[in-house]
């Protein structure tokens, strides 16, 4: 493992913390959406079925059940812990599930390496992944008073997008058969997707003044 | 083992 993966997996890692401390601290999901967390779960439901058949290491084994556990604890407090999901922007988060599911599942169909259930599925988690983020992102736009943390969710992610592009890179350039352009294409949509919000977050903190998306 | 390799990121 080089250091931009490594460094790419621990931003991942702090996003969610950053995302847990804030629903737990502030007993409020405000400006957090449900529906980006929910097309999370998915996401590592579908790519992680190879915790039952693969065994890759113990890092990968254990960074896959924190992912899964902490993306479930974030729905599990916003859907039903009687203080948090009073503070959930239901309205707001409007974004159509459907809209991002079913094209990606189209595409893992069509365009995959190996037409079988568990090929397809991952396909699809990285076709999802690449847009699972657009629903928080709307929401943000339509928030007004962006929470600091809640940005810097975003930040983070956005950040381990772009660790993983330098990972691969780095891989092509001293792993002889390295090879993933499905993965390469979907990662880079990923990462072009937070370039509006990377700038405003960057312009709102060289400013100083607090982040707002104009709509 | 390729199928390991191809899949050993997050």
């Amino acid at each position: 493992m080089n250091i931009f993966r490594l460094a790419g997996d621990m931003t991942h890692l702090l996003s969610i913390l950053v995302l847990l401390l804030k629903i737990n601290a502030t007993r409020s999901c405000r400006g957090v959406s449900l529906k980006t967390q929910e097309l999370y779960a998915l996401v590592f439901v579908c790519r992680y079925l190879d915790l039952f058949t693969n065994f890759i290491s113990m890092y990968n084994t254990i960074m896959k059940i924190i992912f899964l556990a902490s993306t479930f604890t974030i729905i599990y407090w916003m859907r039903f812990h009687k203080v948090i999901r009073v503070t959930y922007d239901r309205e707001q988060d409007t974004f159509r599930y459907q809209f991002l599911v079913l094209p990606c599942l189209v595409l893992a169909l069509l365009l995959n390496s190996e037409f079988t259930v568990m090929e397809v599925l991952w396909t699809f988690s990285i076709y999802l992944e690449a847009v699972a983020i657009l629903p928080q992102l709307v929401l943000l736009q339509r928030t007004n008073n962006i929470d600091n943390l809640t940005g810097n969710y975003v930040f983070l992610l956005g950040s381990y997008r772009a660790l993983y592009i330098l990972n691969w890179i780095y891989r092509f350039l001293t792993e002889p058969n390295y090879r993933q352009y499905l993965v390469w294409i979907s990662g880079i949509v990923q990462t072009i997707i937070y370039i509006d919000f990377f700038y405003y977050y960057i312009k709102s903190w060289k400013n100083n003044e607090k982040l707002s998306l104009p709509a | 083992e390729a199928e390991a390799e191809r899949k050993d990121e997050l």
